[in-house]
């Protein structure tokens, strides 16, 4: 369902080039947990952005369910992934003018769903996050943990069959992130696909493969028995 | 140096009221090394900011070093928090115009350093937190891990007696949070006063103190043998 062949992602800034990815292969198949750790500026979002079909990788490869999408065009990239991906910003990029009701329903306008249903899907989405009595309150009048739950609520509306999580439980008390951790299990035995970013063993755990980056590389890539 | 008589604070939303600190009474002594910790939205972030002269309480009484704060006006409320205070955000805070070295060089402006001592300085401040060959990368071309490193680079250059660190190694790996908190460490070390909130156990047991907040009341205070 993703397959990325020698994935190179240069960032240039004039005088010096970054190289973020150096040349990454990496198949997860339909259905697969998967988690993605390494070290700070190691690659992970950049890596995540490029599986999101939120950049264009400078060379290589990016297949998603088949279809190569390395090199169309923004529309299309764009329609790809509001009907495929969920995906939680490790900075959540809520809008800041709008109420987590509001962040949350936005995903179902694109796709139409009408009002009164998109209400109640959001206010369904906010509650599974443990965020009922927040509906109302914009990202300024929420602490870093409701913020990163708004954002998960907002990322799993569509039910999309693939989930990208940068870093989901970074922001949570331990007890919160077991009650995200959860949620996300439960997507992934419905079927679907995820990928999380963290940098903590007992979230990574939860997985049933680990994929190691360092310095833009894919240094290890092992199943795991999760708990 | 931190004295708190039953703050509260309510943030008033129209037609209800959030009652985000409902009576905290604590002292913090010079040098003490404390921990603060609690679930996502118990009211972590709003103590930080009525401890850190960012916000004011809705009753109640704060004195910094023996001064009471509580109802001064802002320029004065500045004045204490740039010459006293180094804090370290949640969300970073960084102005995304400006490079990780203008970011850092901000503090030392305000307090009058000549240009040059306050390159070397804000250069240095970076290299502490690993982010020397980061100095021209604006925040939107930085991981999530080195945008934390370099709100804490920031909120250490003018060498603060109060550091208020609000989940400063939440976006870091294992390797580079301890790091910081070795950088913390040392801070503390020569004689000044450090409040890190953070939802992890093992970051938490740096400190020689550690209070528990649940829904805006202090709920346990104990000290700690730290590791
Ligand atoms: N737009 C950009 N321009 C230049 N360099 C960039 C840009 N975006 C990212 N980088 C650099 O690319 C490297 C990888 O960044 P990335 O955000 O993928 O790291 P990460 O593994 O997610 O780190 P973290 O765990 O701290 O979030 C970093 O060293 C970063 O400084
Ligand atoms: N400006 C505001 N208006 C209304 N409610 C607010 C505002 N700021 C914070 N709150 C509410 O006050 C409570 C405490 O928020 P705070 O940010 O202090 O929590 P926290 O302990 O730092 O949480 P986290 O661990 O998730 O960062 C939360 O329930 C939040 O929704
Ligand atoms: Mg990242
Ligand atoms: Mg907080």
């Amino acid at each position: 369902v993703i397959e990325l062949e020698n994935i190179i992602k240069d960032f240039n800034m004039g005088t010096i080039t970054v190289n973020a990815l150096r040349g990454i292969s990496l198949t997860v198949n339909k259905n697969e947990f998967v988690a993605l750790m390494g070290p700070s500026g190691s690659g992970k979002s950049t890596l995540m952005n490029i599986i999101g079909c939120l950049d264009t990788p400078t060379s290589g490869n990016y297949f998603i369910n088949g279809q190569n999408v390395s090199n169309i065009d923004d529309e299309k990239l764009a329609a790809i992934r509001n009907k495929e991906i969920g995906f939680i910003f490790q900075s959540f990029n809520l809008l800041s003018r709008q109420t987590a009701l509001e962040n949350v329903m936005l995903p179902q306008i694109y796709a139409g769903v009408p009002k009164t249903q998109r209400l109640l899907n959001a206010k369904n989405a906010l509650e599974k996050v443990g965020l009922a009595d927040r509906v109302d309150h914009k990202p300024n009048e929420l602490s870093g943990g409701q913020k990163q739950r708004v954002a998960t609520a907002r990322a799993l509306i569509n039910n999309p069959s693939i989930i990208l999580a940068d870093e989901p439980t970074g922001a949570l008390d331990t007890k919160t992130s077991l009650e995200i951790m959860k949620l996300l299990e439960e997507i992934h035995d419905a079927g679907n696909t995820v990928v999380i970013v963290t940098h903590e063993e007992d979230i990574a755990a939860h997985a049933h493969r680990i994929i190691r980056l360092v310095d833009g590389q894919i240094v290890s890539d092992k199943p795991n028995t999760p708990i």
